[in-house]
């Protein structure tokens, strides 16, 4: 029956209302338990 | 038969990668007990963020954090904030999420620049340029190097024109002060970095 | 030895980035020297080197204390890999040639290690090194090379860009869960690293799109094989929460990659994650908003978004191969013979082994059959769009007649397939979701069914229930057939015998 996913979706920064806000640039890692802490994400500064 | 096989650069690896060319042509059905704790080691030595977060060896003298305590945990603070700030999702960009942006919503100009002008080509300085230009309004000069701020001052009625534009700009050279350009400034936007 | 000699010179290497920026003209200094030296002029010195490195690195990630700083050693190493893949110039051996043999090395190293010590085998120095390479890449390449000042060198990056994530893809397919188990979690955390992952998915031209879909399937195959009725390792279910959360993050990020690619993806989903392929199937096109499936009153004919034919990245017509001439003659002019030549040709020479819900493997070729149902959709859709859409939503048509025979004169499985793969069609509001919507309702009060009527109704409730009882998300046009199905008034589903049969099903449909 799989499962409940507003978890997962929290987890994954997914906010409910249906505003998409880009998560897999942030991505820390596919499971939630071994996302402990945020990681950089690409940037770049200009000369 | 192949050269490669020959070759002694190659030739004592090679044969265990082709080695596991055969479980991928034909999977074993049931998994094999030495898979089984292959997939175990594997589950139990998964990487985790900090092992996918970006390498830093060298660190400039100031950016180097301060000593803490030992019972600070050494590991970058990239804490996650949980309650969700409203009005998040207006900028769009891939930072607005990111605790790190939300820590530097709440710092004043004085700490941005100090950030700025002190963490040179750190993600710490992207940040905080991207804080003051998107949230702050403030643009910088690639000439001169300095942060400039257009304030525009409402006027009361009845002068000829409803509002006056002057500008300021952080002094990070002397004062350290936002100190307000004389009156020949003149606005080149070719000057100013796009962010 | 000559190993120790590079031993030496890659321990250098490590302290002077530890010194300096990678940036500094000191560092390009020492790669000169180690240039003018011989350490890495020619591709066998650089091999040595490499390994050598690699090595060093290895051994002084296993050696190191855990708490502390375990990665230096690989962490120089991922610049000095980058760095020679930027600063170079290549006249004789090219940048994708060089950036092969690196890998080439990377992965030699590799599967000794993986093969010699196998349960003493850690992952993670390696997926640091590749998170590395990503990472390093994505700085070089920050606003379109704009930091490299070289105008020749920065034309030739633009231009290697896309291979250089193409090649590392090609690689990382090599690496996959059936090869290296014991790399297994770093590879699932390397195929959706945050560097990767999104990169491959907006490259221009969807450059990155077919290598991506390569690797996802790598990993559903993976899932799929050891995926048991009875049982599923933990290894495996932490694979697969691993693999939902990847799939909904690309559902939120890149709905377009789902959409155009579901064919692809359910022919090779495990057949029972119905919560996975309601995810990839409930994906909507980014801006895209639509009316409330639960409204009884709702009619999918007067949605103009009904009329779109959505885009197919890969069409099925290619898996179709001897069956295209048959199928697209029998659109034109449907003919007995034809129907045969079809139904002949779905089922497979031996029989495929799968972790059914109520079976357990398939004589029906299940990829066929799905090319067939969605080559036949997209081709009403086209016909929709240059005739008229009474040309198609028209029991007579070819289209309609197709799927018909092919349940009517099929086996139970075909028909389980042929109504399975059609109700896969029911997804955000386009003219797919609406002709199959059409297909489906007309075919569950059907009269020319005669005495198969109730087989059908039952496959048709089924292929639907499973869907609808898993936790969300469910597709769109899922939940609109589901509405409709049970307000029409010609067919009472709870008078339905096979309802009636199974008190718990009665019951929820009395719910519902």
């Amino acid at each position: 029956l799989g499962a409940d996913l507003s978890s997962m979706l929290h987890s994954l920064g997914i906010p409910r209302d249906s505003k998409r806000q880009a998560v897999l640039a942030t991505f820390q890692s596919p499971w939630a338990e071994t996302s402990r802490s945020e990681v950089e994400p690409t940037f770049y500064i200009p000369a | 038969s192949k050269r490669a096989f020959k070759n002694p650069l190659f030739n004592s690896e090679l044969p265990f990668w082709l080695d596991t060319k055969n479980t991928l042509v034909q999977p074993h059905d049931e998994m094999p007990a030495q898979m089984a704790a292959q997939l175990e080691s594997s589950l139990l030595n998964c990487p985790d963020s900090l092992d996918a977060d970006s390498p830093y060896l060298y660190r400039k003298q100031l950016s180097l954090p301060h000593p803490t305590s030992i019972f600070f945990p050494n590991e970058p603070i990239r804490f996650v904030y949980t309650f969700e700030t409203p009005g998040d999702h207006t900028s769009g960009d891939i930072y607005a999420n990111t605790s790190l942006a939300k820590i530097l919503t709440k710092f004043d100009l004085d700490t941005l620049f100090f950030i700025f002008y002190h963490y040179q080509g750190t993600y710490e300085q992207f940040l905080a340029a991207r804080e003051l230009s998107i949230n702050r309004d403030w643009q910088f000069n690639k000439k001169d190097r300095c942060w400039y701020y257009k304030e525009i001052e409402k006027l009361p009625p009845g002068m000829n024109k409803s509002e006056e534009e002057s500008w300021r700009y952080f002094d990070y050279k002397k004062s350290w002060l936002a100190r307000r350009c004389n009156s020949d400034f003149v606005y080149n936007e070719a000057d100013f970095e796009k962010l | 030895t000559e190993t120790e000699k590079y031993f030496l010179v890659f321990t250098e290497w490590v302290k002077i980035l530890q010194r300096v920026d990678v940036n500094d003209t000191v560092v390009l200094a020492f790669i000169q020297q180690m240039v003018d030296k011989g350490i890495i002029s020619t591709s066998d010195s650089l091999i040595k080197f490499i390994k050598a490195a690699l090595e060093l690195s290895v051994l002084s990630f296993k050696q190191s204390d855990p708490t502390g700083e375990v990665f230096t050693a690989i962490d120089a190493l991922g610049k000095l890999l980058v760095k020679l893949m930027v600063v170079q110039d290549f006249n004789e051996v090219s940048r994708a040639d060089f950036t092969n043999m690196i890998f080439s090395v990377i992965m030699l190293i590799f599967s000794k290690d993986h093969s010699q010590n196998s349960s003493a085998f850690n992952e993670r120095p390696y997926f640091r090194l590749l998170s590395n390479l990503f990472i390093e890449w994505s700085f070089a390449r920050g606003r379109n090379f704009a930091s490299i000042t070289n105008k020749e060198t920065r034309k030739e990056l633009r231009n290697f860009d896309v291979e250089f994530y193409n090649i590392f893809a090609s690689y990382l397919h090599s690496l996959q869960p059936f090869a290296f188990p014991a790399f297994c979690f770093a590879w699932v955390s390397l195929i959706s690293h945050r560097m990767f992952l999104p990169v491959m998915l907006s490259l221009p031209k969807k450059a990155g799109w077919e290598k991506m879909l390569i690797l996802i399937i790598d990993l559903f195959k993976f899932l799929d094989k050891y995926t048991k009725k009875d049982s599923v390792t933990d290894a495996v279910s932490v694979i697969y929460k691993g693999t939902l959360r990847i799939i909904l993050g690309i559902s939120n990020d890149f709905p377009e990659f789902l959409i155009e690619n579901h064919y692809q993806l359910l022919n090779n989903l495990p057949c029972s994650y119905f919560q996975l392929k309601n995810v990839v199937l409930s994906a909507i096109p980014t801006k895209m908003c639509f009316p409330n499936p639960y409204n009884p009153t709702l009619q999918l004919s007067n949605l103009e978004s009904c009329q779109e034919c959505p885009s197919v990245f890969y069409d099925p017509i290619n898996d179709l191969s001897t069956l295209k001439k048959p199928v697209d003659n029998y659109l034109r002019i449907p003919s007995n013979s034809l129907l045969r030549t079809i139904l002949g040709s779905v089922f497979r020479s031996e029989y495929d082994v799968r972790n059914g819900v109520g079976f357990d493997f398939l004589s029906v070729d299940s990829k066929v059959v799905r090319a067939i149902v969605l080559h036949v959709g997209v081709e009403a859709g086209l016909e929709n769009e240059r005739t008229s859409s009474n040309a198609v939503f028209n029991p007579e048509s070819s289209y309609y007649t197709l799927l018909y025979n092919m349940i009517h004169d099929g086996t139970a499985e075909l028909k389980f397939q042929v109504i399975e793969v059609m109700v896969e069609q029911l997804r955000y509001p386009n003219i797919h979701t609406y002709w199959f919507n059409y297909v489906l309702l007309n075919m569950f009060t059907s009269k020319d069914f005669g005495d198969q009527i109730a087989e059908v109704q039952e496959l048709i409730l089924r292929c639907i229930l499973e869907r609808i009882i898993v936790n969300k998300p469910h597709p769109w046009g899922v939940s609109i057939l589901t509405t409709q199905l049970l307000n029409q008034d010609e067919v009472n589903l709870l008078e339905l015998e096979f309802i009636k049969t199974v008190p718990e099903i009665e019951k929820m449909l009395t719910l519902m």
